[in-house]
């Protein structure tokens, strides 16, 4: 199989073991939405946030890089990450989406689909603590 | 074989809180 660049973390290879909060282990390209939502519910310092792309530019760096700009959460905060084309994002009730789906299948053999502006991926931040 | 927890395969995205 294809070797995965560095960049990209192991986890997003498909089969990876990923362990829900409440124990349970599931494959990466097994994994819901509520799995991500009852995870965050069962944690007592992570929130799901909604984080909608409001764009999505090439980078200057590398034709391998994009520029991906959120709007975060109830404050539509503006964040804006700069990924590997490949690096999936999970939006919400629809799975694993890259900005080059292509790649992701080709390097990682994770089912994804097209990242679009309007997507609105989980993301995380953390709970208020007090 | 590794087991990887969920939070690792979502972004941290944490905006600056005003309040």
């Amino acid at each position: 199989s294809a070797a995965v660049p560095p960049s990209l973390p192991p986890y997003f290879i498909k089969g990876s073991i990923i362990q829900l909060a409440d124990g349970e282990l599931k494959r990466v390209e097994d994994l819901k939405t509520e799995d991500f939502i009852q995870s965050a519910e069962i944690s007592s310092e992570l929130k799901i946030d909604s984080s909608t792309v409001e764009r999505i530019e090439g980078s200057h760096t590398s034709p391998n890089v994009a520029v991906v700009q959120f709007s975060v959460g109830e404050h539509r905060a503006q964040v804006s990450v700069e990924v590997m084309v490949e690096y999936p994002f999970f939006v919400f009730g629809q799975g694993w989406s890259s900005c080059c789906p292509d790649r992701t299948t080709q390097l990682l053999e994770l089912p994804c689909t097209k990242l679009s502006v309007g997507d609105v991926c989980i993301s995380l931040t953390l709970k208020n603590l007090r | 074989v590794p087991v990887f927890p969920w939070h690792s395969l979502v972004p941290f995205l944490a905006p600056t809180q005003s309040d």
